[in-house]
């Protein structure tokens, strides 16, 4: 299912984003 | 909960640097030089955030979203 794999693909894309907001706040690399 | 909600606000701000209440896509494009994301990867995070794609994202939106993150995917 198409829909389904760009559900998945933004999901991902999401936790990068938050994953990288965190990672800024604490300074981490 | 409280520190989920602090945290989620201070993302909010991270992104809304005027503190205007809300996040633009010009807003979003800003972080490109400061998050590893592309300018491709940044109009998808906000499209996928913009639940009611009106082009603004509400911290309502982005709290939506961030909670999606937290228990649909574990931080390691």
């Amino acid at each position: 299912d198409p829909n389904m794999k760009a559900g998945a693909a933004n999901e991902g894309v999401l936790a990068n984003f938050f994953n990288s907001l965190l990672s800024k706040k604490t300074g981490a690399p | 909960q409280n520190t989920i909600l602090e945290k989620t606000h201070e993302f909010f701000l991270m992104c809304d640097v005027e503190d205007k209440g809300f996040i633009t896509r010009r807003d979003m494009q800003r972080l490109n030089g400061e998050l590893p994301l592309s300018a491709e990867e940044l109009e998808n995070v906000f499209d996928t955030l913009d639940s009611d794609s009106n082009g603004f994202l509400t911290l309502n939106e982005f709290s939506s979203g961030f909670s999606e993150f937290l228990f649909g995917e574990k931080i390691s």
